[in-house]
């Protein structure tokens, strides 16, 4: 789940 | 991605295509705070120090390549075009670099997800993004008369918070794990500064007269 976190956010 | 977070990176584009529209076109960056622009261009080289060893996606990497390039050439036309640099209100943009850097970067060193470079890093972005607004919205207060530009400019940042915000909520729901603590906050906290700047812009929209803001 983490690669879906907040940090794909720009 | 959700249609909240597409309209929320799309305003966030047009308001950067919007002031490099404005200064190459019209030659001027008046009503500008270069140190608003500075403070984005550092946020961004420091946000996105993952741009070249985590991979998202193609979107994620070419909007962050806008983002750096875009914010970087803003910062370069108002300090070293010839022309542009002469229209910049220097002596009314006094609002300090340091004052709200320093902070960001102690409140990052003590609050953050992880203890590691790139992680502080990212934390201090958020914390310096939500408050890098603050010499613009001073500058604007001082010179009180703004053209539609500058208006338009910061409208759309505001919109782009919004929009985030948005997002956050509809991603809280649709997705497990999604609890961003550091990230709503302080994006929450950079909302609320366009709040008054927004309550002004709505009501000369509404009345269609010039935006002005009150001594």
């Amino acid at each position: 789940a983490e690669q879906f976190s907040v940090k794909d956010e720009l | 991605m959700n249609i909240f977070r597409l309209a929320g990176d799309m305003t966030h584009l047009m308001s950067v295509i919007v002031l490099l529209l404005k200064i190459h076109t019209i030659k001027s960056c008046a009503g500008i705070s270069l140190k608003t622009q500075e403070l984005y261009a550092l946020v961004f080289a420091t946000r996105y120090l993952d741009i070249f060893t985590d991979f998202i996606s193609l979107y994620n990497t070419i909007m962050k390549l806008i983002f750096l390039a875009s914010s970087f050439s803003i910062v370069w036309y108002m300090r070293q075009h010839k022309i542009v640099r002469r229209s910049y209100d220097k002596d009314q943009d006094t609002f300090r670099h340091l004052f709200l850097i320093l902070p960001c970067l102690l409140l990052a060193l003590f609050i953050n997800e992880k203890f590691t470079f790139k992680e502080v890093m990212w934390t201090f972005s958020l914390f310096l993004e939500a408050v890098a607004i603050l010499p613009q919205l001073v500058l604007l207060q001082r010179t009180r008369n703004i053209d539609n530009l500058t208006g338009q400019y910061v409208f759309l940042l505001g919109a782009y918070r919004a929009l985030y915000i948005l997002n956050w909520i509809y991603r809280y729901f649709t997705e497990p794990h999604y609890v961003h603590w550091i990230t709503w906050i302080s994006g929450l906290v950079q909302t609320l500064l366009y709040a008054d700047f927004f309550y002004y812009y709505f009501n000369s929209w509404k009345n269609n007269v010039k935006l002005q803001l009150p001594a």
